[in-house]
C-alpha cells in the first residue's frame, strides 16, 4: 500500500496472507465464511494447484506469527471461467479452506454487498496489504484509505485498457494513497451504516507504483460477483 | 523447452535455477508473450531485457511498455515501435541462445527524433536505453537489429490510421476523432469490425460471447433463442436441454449444473418453497427437522436457522396446494441439498401444515478486537 499506514493486530480481522512455499506471501485474501476465501485470479498464473498454496488469518507482522494466527491449506481454487489474462477481466477466484476458521476477535469473515449494491462515488472506503510500501515490502499490514472513483473518470487515465464492468476503480489522481504489488487479492471495505464492514473490491491491478504513482487503483468488483461466488460456494458445499 | 538445448534436469548443478524444467527453461528463449509486441519480425526472446526486467509479466506491467505506445501515436519516428520491442522483449537467436541487440543508429534515431516530444509533456526518455551500448551496424562479430520495409509500425495494440499514424485501439471507434485523416471513426458499424452488435444499445460484442451463458448486452439479447428445448426439457443456463424431471433433484445434469440453481427460497415471511421439475411447491411440515432448517438456510447462503415453524397452510393463490413430503430416509443423504431430500409429490399433508423458516444473514463484517480503547 503506497502512502498508506500500519495497521494493528484486529483491526481487519478478514484479511489473509495467501502463501506457497519457498517465496511465502504472494498475495493478499479475504476471509468470507469460515471455509471460503476470495483472492484474485492472477495470483495463480503459474501456480495452479491448490496443494502449493495455504491462507494465513489472524496476522499483522508477517514475520511474527501471533497467538491469533489460524493457517489452512487451500483445498480447492475455483477460478471465474472467464477470466482473461490479457486484459485481467474477471479477475476473481473462490478458495475453499481444508477447514474451517474458529472464527475470533482477530479472524472474522466480511459481509458481501446484496446485488446491485454498488458503493457511490466519492465515498471514503479502505485498503490493507502487505504489498510494496514504494521503495520495500513491509512486514507490517499496512491501511489506506481511498476514494471510489466513477469509471468514466477511471477510464480517463488508462488509454491502453478498457475500465469493464468487472472493475471498480478507488484512489486518487496523483496516486498517493494506491494499493501495488502483493496487494493483490486483497480487499477494499467500505464501512455501511449500521457499522458492518462490506467487501466492494479485491486489488486487482493500476498503473506501476513502486517508481511513479500515477492514477488510482482498480480492483474486482465484487458487487458483480455477489451471485457468483455464493453460487460456487452452494455448488460445492451440497457436491453439486 | 523451446530449443533442445535446455538440459532436462540439474544433474545435481546448484547454480541450477529451480525453474529449470523442460517445460519451464531459464537461460533459454522463451516465446514472446507481450501483447505490443506480437507482430515483431522474431518469435523469441531472452531476458534480461535491456531494461534490465527480468521477465515479460515485470515487463509487462511497466512504466514503459505504457509509455512507448502512447509515444508512437505522435508519429515522432516510424520505427519507434519497432525500437521499443527490441529493447523490451529482445531477439533470441534460437541457435545460440544469445540475445540479439538493436543497432545503434535505430536507437539513436529513435532517441533524437522521441526525447523532445517528450519533454513537452515533462517526461524523459527511459534511462537504461543508453544508445552506446548498441553495437553499429555492420561492426566486426557482431549481429544487431535494423528494421526492414515491411515492418509494422504499429503493434497489435493500435489502430493503423488510413495516413499511416498508429493510435492506441482503445481510440477506435470511441466517438473522438484521433487519427489526422478521421479514419478512427470511420466504418465504426459492428459488422464493419468483425463483431456482433446488440439490437438494444447496439454496442459491439464478439462473436463467441453469443449463447456462452453470460449476458454480455445490456438487455441480454445475447443469450436469447439459444435452443430449441422440447415441452419436457427446461433450458440450462448453457443452453442445453434437459428434461425437467431431472431439475432440482439434487442432482447435475445441466454441464453447468444450473439445473439444481436457485432450487431453494423462502416466501410470504419465510415459508420454505422449492422448485421442483419445473414446478413451485410447499414443503409438508411432517417428518420435518431442524437439520433439514440448517441445511435450508446455508443452501440459501445464510446463517444457521434461528426459528423453524409449521404454519397452517392457507389455499395461497400463488401455489395450487402441491406438496414436498420429507424423505423418510433422507438422514442417509445429508450432504445433499434440500431438494435432493425431498419427495413423494403429492396433493396431500395430513398436518395441513407447511415448514416456515428465519434465516440470519451470516454474522460478517464487524472487528471487535478494533474497539476503543479508553486510556
Amino acid at each position: 500500500i503506497l502512502g498508506g499506514r500500519t495497521s494493528r493486530p484486529g483491526r481487519w480481522p478478514w484479511q489473509c496472507s495467501l502463501q506457497s512455499d519457498p517465496s511465502g506471501h504472494i498475495c493478499g485474501c479475504v476471509l468470507i465464511g469460515r471455509k471460503w476465501a476470495l483472492t484474485v485470479a492472477h495470483c495463480f498464473e503459474g501456480r495452479e494447484s491448490a496443494d502449493v498454496w495455504k491462507v494465513v488469518l489472524g496476522i499483522n507482522n508477517l514475520d511474527h506469527p501471533s497467538p491469533y494466527m489460524q493457517t489452512r491449506q487451500v483445498k480447492s481454487i475455483i477460478v471465474h471461467s472467464r477470466y482473461n489474462r490479457a486484459v485481467v477481466d474477471y479477475d476473481i477466484s473462490v478458495l475453499e479452506l481444508e477447514s474451517e476458521v474458529e472464527v475470533t476477535s482477530y479472524v472474522r469473515p466480511i459481509c458481501l454487498p446484496d446485488r446491485g449494491q454498488l458503493p457511490k462515488p466519492d465515498k471514503y472506503c479502505h485498503i490493507t496489504g502487505w504489498g510494496h510500501v514504494g521503495n520495500r515490502m513491509p512486514f507490517k499490514l499496512q491501511e489506506g484509505e481511498v476514494r471510489i472513483i466513477s469509471v468514466s473518470q477511471c477510464q480517463s487515465y488508462f488509454d491502453m485498457k478498457t475500465i469493464t464492468s468487472r472493475m471498480l476503480c478507488a484512489g486518487y489522481e496523483a496516486g498517493t494513497i494506491d494499493s501495488c504489488m502483493g496487494d493483490s487479492g486483497g480487499p477494499l471495505v467500505c464501512e455501511e451504516d449500521d457499522g458492518r464492514w462490506s467487501l466492494y473490491g479485491l486489488t486487482s491491478w493500476g498503473s506501476v507504483c513502486f517508481s511513479k504513482v500515477l492514477g488510482p487503483g482498480v480492483y474486482a468488483n465484487i458487487t458483480h460477483f455477489t451471485e457468483w461466488i455464493e453460487r460456487q460456494i452452494y455448488l460445492r458445499t451440497f457436491h453439486l | 523447452c523451446i530449443s533442445t538445448s535446455c538440459s532436462t534436469s540439474c544433474h545435481g548443478n546448484t547454480s541450477c535455477d529451480l525453474r529449470n524444467t523442460a517445460s519451464n527453461c531459464t537461460g533459454g528463449c522463451e516465446p514472446i508473450s507481450l501483447e505490443i509486441c506480437m507482430n515483431l519480425p522474431y518469435n523469441f526472446t531472452k531476458f534480461p531485457n535491456y531494461l534490465g526486467h527480468q521477465s515479460q509479466k515485470e515487463t509487462s506491467v511497466s512504466w514503459e511498455s505504457s509509455l512507448f505506445p502512447a509515444l508512437v501515436q505522435t508519429n515522432c519516428y516510424k520505427y519507434l515501435m519497432f525500437f521499443a520491442c527490441t529493447v523490451l522483449v529482445p531477439m533470441c537467436d534460437p541457435l545460440t541462445q544469445h540475445r540479439v541487440p538493436p543497432c545503434r543508429s535505430l536507437c539513436r534515431n529513435s532517441k533524437e527524433r522521441c526525447e523532445t516530444v517528450l519533454g513537452i509533456v515533462g517526461l524523459q526518455w527511459p534511462e537504461d536505453t543508453d544508445c552506446a551500448q548498441f553495437p553499429e551496424e555492420g561492426q566486426a562479430n557482431s549481429t544487431c537489429l535494423m528494421p526492414d520495409q515491411d515492418v509494422k509500425e504499429c503493434s497489435p495494440s493500435h489502430f493503423k490510421c488510413g495516413s499511416g499514424r498508429c493510435v492506441l485501439s482503445s481510440k477506435r471507434c470511441d466517438g473522438h476523432t484521433d487519427c489526422d485523416d478521421d479514419s478512427d471513426e470511420d466504418a465504426c458499424g459492428c459488422v464493419e469490425r468483425g463483431l456482433w452488435e446488440c439490437p438494444g444499445d447496439r454496442s459491439c460484442i464478439r462473436h463467441n460471447m453469443i449463447c456462452d451463458g453470460f449476458p454480455d448486452c445490456n438487455q441480454q439479447e445475447d443469450e436469447v433463442n439459444c435452443s430449441a428445448c422440447s415441452s419436457h426439457e427446461l433450458e440450462c443456463n448453457n443452453h442445453e436441454c434437459v428434461h425437467r424431471s431431472f431439475w432440482c433433484d439434487g442432482r447435475k445434469h445441466c454441464k453447468d449444473s444450473s439445473d439444481e440453481w436457485n432450487c431453494v427460497s423462502l416466501f410470504d415471511g419465510g415459508k420454505v418453497l422449492v422448485y421442483k421439475s419445473g414446478l413451485e411447491y410447499q414443503v409438508c411440515a411432517d417428518g420435518w427437522s431442524s437439520n433439514l432448517s440448517s441445511i435450508t438456510c446455508t443452501q440459501m447462503g445464510l446463517g444457521s436457522s434461528l426459528s423453524t415453524q409449521a404454519v397452517e397452510a392457507e389455499s395461497l393463490s400463488v401455489i395450487r396446494r402441491r406438496w414436498l413430503h420429507v424423505h423418510p430416509d433422507w438422514s442417509q443423504h445429508d450432504t445433499s441439498a434440500l431438494q435432493g431430500l425431498l419427495g413423494k409429490r403429492g396433493q396431500s399433508c395430513p398436518s395441513h401444515t407447511s415448514v416456515s423458516l428465519q434465516c440470519p444473514k451470516h454474522d460478517c463484517g464487524r472487528r471487535p478486537a478494533a474497539r476503543m480503547v479508553k486510556r
